[in-house]
């Protein structure tokens, strides 16, 4: 789903 | 990663560095809310565990680490080296008011019910709160030193910065995460007021106070 894609975010 | 996303970081590592700064050069950590700095270290620590865990690139550890130790070493020079100059007679924002519903509601509403994420979900809504004590204090004071203001300042940059990184995303990846998004943008309200004064007083050469 892409759900932990904005945890590469800070 | 996008350009908005790039600065917005740089602007959080320069506010974070412009802090440390401050208080090392005038050995003086007064007009600083240790509390609002002990809930970044906090925000910093619960959100960055998958250091262990999951490997995204090295500039992506290496902010991390840097974050973690500037926000930790920040924390040691308030509550140990400079103790002395710590303002904690106006520092009263009860943090307890912020750490429990936060962590409450990171229970309810998060991704997916493990360890690991309800964390990162508890980091990212900390965070959105976490200067208030900082606000708090300048309003009980009146008032904020010029570098001060400028820490906040570019805090508050690096806010607005990751709003348009999301609305980069959105459009070009077709990526989002409520969570981050809603958290967020609450996080960049609560600066709207500052800037205001920082831009009607602090650009125009004179100290941020309020109006009594």
């Amino acid at each position: 789903t892409g759900e932990t894609d904005s945890h590469d975010e800070l | 990663m996008n350009v908005f996303r790039l600065i917005g970081d740089l602007s959080h590592l320069l506010a974070i560095l412009i802090l440390l700064w401050k208080i090392w050069k005038t050995r003086s950590c007064s007009g600083i809310s240790g509390k609002s700095q002990f809930l970044f270290a906090l925000v910093f620590t619960t959100r960055y565990l998958d250091l262990f865990t999951n490997f995204i690139s090295p500039y992506n550890t290496f902010m991390k680490i840097v974050y973690i130790v500037c926000s930790c070493v920040t924390v040691y020079f308030i509550y140990v080296k400079f103790k002395a100059t710590y303002d904690s007679n106006h520092d009263t924002f009860r943090v307890e008011f912020l750490v429990v519903p936060v962590g409450g509601l990171a229970f309810l509403v998060n991704h997916d019910f493990t360890p690991l994420e309800i964390l990162w979900t508890f980091s990212i809504y900390l965070e959105s709160v976490a200067i208030l004590p900082q606000l708090f204090m300048i309003s009980k004071t009146g008032e904020a030193e010029t570098i001060t203001s400028h820490y906040l300042f570019a805090l508050g940059a690096y806010r607005a910065l990751y709003i348009v990184n999301w609305v980069y995303r959105y459009y070009f990846e077709g990526f989002f995460d409520l969570i981050a998004i809603v958290a967020g943008c609450v996080q960049t309200i609560l600066y709207c007021d500052f800037f205001y004064l920082y831009i009607t007083k602090v650009l125009q050469g004179k100290k941020l106070s309020l109006p009594a």
